[in-house]
């Protein structure tokens, strides 16, 4: 999920590692 | 760049005047047909209709269209202006208005609200996290105990859910949002910023005089 430990992290910044929130890769061609 | 006129594009269903989106979105004229280019690689991936479906969004996101990822779906849903179950030109260039990176922080905080109210009540609840947690944990293939998450829950729901109520309300996530800045890294692409030279094509298809972009 992150180079952190998931335990320090508040759940939003879990979340926003998901690769379904990471639209750049739409532009990769 | 009036040379190569055409009116292939205006059939596209949901397609909107590139002139009328750039004047309501931080786009340019140019930039709006470049993301045209991409628009229409996007919505003839697996059905030619000029739509972008669900499964054609998860295939541009994951290259991959077998992959469920809730957090795909939320986005979609959100692209999905008008809950027609697909999305048309307008949609997709209105949408992305709020990654581009000179979209106002307000509307990027409001577009995370939205995203992360799974249920659309106007608060994001524990449950609502649990459930993204439990998602990103799947497709990360990492392991946590129910006890960790529930941790976790309550060390951010501490933080954030500033009347203790059990649910984060828009101005609590708006507040939130303030002191985690890295919350809204997600809601600003710099290849938006480079578009018409990722996309260089758009010239050959340009409806629209040089004086208008």
């Amino acid at each position: 999920v992150a180079s952190q430990n998931p335990v320090t992290m508040n759940a939003f910044e879990l979340i926003s590692t998901s690769q379904g929130l990471n639209l750049g890769t739409l532009f990769e061609k | 760049m009036g040379c190569f006129h055409s009116t292939a594009s205006r059939q596209f269903p949901g397609y909107e005047d590139p002139v009328f989106l750039a004047s309501q979105t931080a786009f340019s004229v140019s930039e709006v047909e470049a993301l045209f280019e991409l628009y229409k690689s996007i919505s003839s991936s697996v059905i030619d209709d000029g739509l972008i479906s669900k499964e054609e969004f998860q295939l541009a996101l994951f290259k991959n269209k077998k992959k469920e990822n809730l957090f795909a779906n939320r986005v979609f849903d959100l692209f999905d202006v008008k809950h027609k179950g697909v999305v048309d030109f307008g949609d997709f260039v209105r949408t992305l208005n709020f990654f581009h990176p000179n979209a106002s922080q307000e509307d990027k905080i409001d577009f995370t609200f939205r995203l992360y109210d799974l249920d659309g009540t106007g608060f994001i609840e524990r449950q609502e996290v649990r459930q993204m947690l439990i998602a990103i944990l799947c497709e990360s293939e990492l392991k946590l105990a129910d006890e960790t998450i529930e941790v976790i829950l309550d060390k951010t729901f501490q933080e954030a859910d500033v009347n203790q109520d059990g649910k984060i309300d828009r101005s609590e996530w708006q507040q939130f949002v303030s002191r985690n800045p890295s919350l809204l890294k997600i809601m600003t692409l710099p290849y938006l910023r480079d578009i018409t030279t990722t996309f260089p094509s758009f010239v050959f298809h340009s409806e629209v005089d040089e004086m208008a972009t």
